[in-house]
């Protein structure tokens, strides 16, 4: 951010922030950024995540700024802006995610999977979205009209991805040795092994523990 | 076959083998994958206990007995390549941890990184046979992250041209190394370089704590087992203080930073050189993340549709719970956060990869980025992977809670990973300093 407003250019995973407002020759109040995501378009959706760690950069940066122009040492300063450095962070990791994920999706050949795949995307992108309103909101990256369309959205992916959730797992090509797990077995004959598996409990090595001989009988004896 | 999962897998509208060519990079490798899974499969020295009904002790001597014969067998069936090394201990090790593992993913990379040639002759063959066995012992009791803040002390002593090793204060004694308990005859040791009475900060020491033959600690040496945690039963975490115990000057990992006979300490080109490895392991856990959350999806999505329960319509019969949508609403983001994370994960092994390329000929220039991406994604996806688990084990209802589901082995063994190699919000700050910075 430093750089940037010193009029560097940057590159890599971080050049969204060369087009943060404050950096255009015209400079633009963030309430008038692009508020048209199409939710069905992951380019767009790529765009509305850059445009979220932009934003949430630069307010962690004025925020910090601020501290420090209260004639606060950078150190407590950093410390009194923490929180919204993590969620600025997390704001870039999310879309680095995300851009990787809508990447690959050219690359695949084979037409079956890649709308499988993009369906995939879609929902996790969208998810995103709904689970971070807030900050897509604030920021007037989407509407509140829009939000609701992601939601519907979501509910309408989980149907189309529901034949295809058994076949998206089988493509992990997990081992039932890797995955140790009765409930997860390949061949789904959970409740005959979930009984085979309770057997082999120590606990059943005798019909009757020796506890019982121990401490429970000399009790009821007792009575 | 259960029929539901029968019908599920005729109705996919795609083919997942094309899928797992795609995971797996190309469909070389995933037949090369199946090949050494094969070997394991088949090979009645790798059919092994159920981990879950044994006692701690046990559990311990189960996983070095699995060590020790996955070595032999590595060297049997010639695999050498990383990648495969890797296939062969997730089928091998299942959802358990190795207390030999940090000899692999940080001993013999450290060495790789930091160690010049000569200390790489030496060190590697060995560590590799296992006649060494190393670990990486960073964490201290009272100090984690904060590397700055760590006690121990390697003073130079240009007289014998040794270092002499301490632990100055009880929070100084190094403090969850896996396999340092037990297991491990060597350690890198990460303490303040102390030379011509200035100190230069953290560097990295082979230092034997065991002597080779009798496996007894090295006088000076105390060490032992940290006790029983959360998970990673069958991993005998350590501790370990030194009290005035001497190294020889070449045991200093000295490809970067060095300290002449004389004293005399050499500056690296870049301090964060110095954390290498954990650039490295922090790149790897963003696939581990991946891996294990596809695990759970992959136990919570079958079981969800082998289960039959309650009902939509009534005096229809109980529909599989993969019916709800509200049973979808907890999985499917949650297999699409496990495919996007597959993708980070390749993506950030590439990145990593092609930068250490670019600083092993002196190019420094991507480092920041690398180590801020890196820290930042490994928090990022661990925090995700970690509640994403949790989640696919409450999807599966009360079985979920049961160790034959086998989500808490995957939760136990993988939560640890949002805490160790840098704590996430520790790792999260970094990035935004990076952030912040450009």
């Amino acid at each position: 951010y430093d750089q940037v407003q010193s009029g560097k250019l940057v590159g890599g995973m971080v050049s969204y922030l060369n087009d943060l407002p404050s950096q255009r020759i015209q400079p633009q109040q963030v309430a008038v950024w692009p508020t048209l995501v199409d939710i069905n378009s992951l380019d767009s959706l790529t765009e509305a995540y850059k445009l979220r760690a932009a934003r949430l950069v630069e307010i962690a940066a004025k925020n910090l700024q601020a501290q420090v122009s209260h004639r606060k040492s950078k150190e407590v300063a950093w410390n009194l802006t923490s929180v919204d450095l993590v969620r600025a962070s997390e704001a870039h990791c999310h879309y680095v995610t995300v851009k990787v994920f809508a990447d690959k999706l050219p690359k695949i050949q084979d037409r079956a999977v890649q709308a499988v795949l993009r369906n995939l995307c879609l929902l996790y992108s969208l998810y995103g979205i709904s689970q971070k309103g807030g900050d897509f909101l604030e920021g007037n990256i989407i509407t509140g009209a829009q939000m609701s369309q992601v939601n519907s959205r979501i509910l309408e992916l989980l149907t189309v991805t529901r034949p295809n959730a058994v076949a998206l797992v089988d493509a992990f090509d997990f081992k039932d040795v890797t995955l140790g797990s009765v409930l997860g077995r390949y061949d789904g004959n959970v409740y005959e092994n979930l009984f085979e598996w309770a057997k082999k409990s120590p606990l059943n090595k005798t019909e009757v523990h020796e506890s019982y001989y121990k401490h429970l009988k000399p009790l009821q004896s007792k009575l | 076959m259960n029929p539901d999962l029968r019908k599920e897998r005729a109705a996919a509208t795609f083919n997942p083998e094309l899928i797992t060519h795609i995971l797996d990079g190309s469909p070389e490798n995933t037949r090369r994958r199946r090949e050494i899974e094969n070997l394991i499969l088949n090979d009645p020295d790798f059919q092994h206990e159920d981990y879950n009904f044994l006692t701690r002790s046990q559990r311990y001597e189960v996983a070095v007995k699995k060590s020790a014969t996955m070595v032999k067998k590595m060297r049997e069936f010639g695999i050498a390549d990383p990648e495969e090394i890797m296939w062969f201990k997730k089928l091998h090790m299942v959802n358990f941890v190795e207390p030999v593992g940090l000899n692999y993913s940080m001993f013999i990379p450290t060495l790789l990184n930091q160690g010049t040639t000569a200390q790489q002759e030496k060190w590697m063959h060995p560590s590799q046979e296992l006649q060494i066995i190393g670990t990486y012992a960073q964490t201290e009791m009272g100090h984690g992250t904060h590397l700055r803040g760590l006690e121990t002390t390697a003073t130079y002593d240009p007289k014998t041209q040794e270092f002499i090793l301490n632990s100055p204060t009880v929070t100084s004694i190094k403090w969850w190394p896996g396999g340092l308990g037990k297991t491990s005859n060597h350690a890198i040791v990460l303490a303040q370089l102390i030379t011509r009475g200035e100190c230069y900060g953290l560097h990295a020491f082979v230092v034997p704590i065991r002597e080779i033959g009798t496996h007894k600690p090295l006088p000076g040496i105390t060490v032992g087992d940290i006790g029983p945690k959360f998970g990673y039963e069958e991993m005998d975490n350590g501790y370990l203080k030194m009290d005035n115990y001497r190294i020889p000057r070449e045991n200093m990992l000295m490809k970067y930073a060095q300290v002449k006979p004389d004293g005399t300490y050499v500056k690296p080109l870049s301090n964060k050189l110095t954390y290498g490895t954990m650039v490295f392991v922090r790149s790897f856990l963003v696939g581990s993340a991946a891996q294990s959350l596809s695990k759970a999806c992959t136990i919570a999505i079958r079981y969800s549709a082998v289960r039959r329960q309650s009902e939509i319509k009534r005096s229809e019969p109980e529909p599989q719970i993969l019916d709800f949508q509200t049973q979808q609403y907890k999985l499917f983001p949650l297999l699409a956060t496990a495919y996007a994370f597959h993708f980070l994960g390749r993506y950030i092994k590439e990145t990593y990869m092609r930068i250490n390329e670019s600083i092993g000929q002196g190019d420094l220039s991507e480092l920041p980025e690398l180590h801020a991406l890196t820290a930042g994604l490994k928090a990022f996806t661990t925090w995700t992977a970690n509640a994403g688990i949790e989640e696919c084990r409450m999807a599966c209802g009360g079985h979920g809670y049961s160790h034959s589901s086998g989500i808490p082995n995957i939760y136990v063994t993988f939560t640890p990973a949002c805490t160790f190699e840098g704590e996430n919000t520790v790792m999260m700050l970094q990035t935004a300093r990076f952030l912040m910075k450009i």
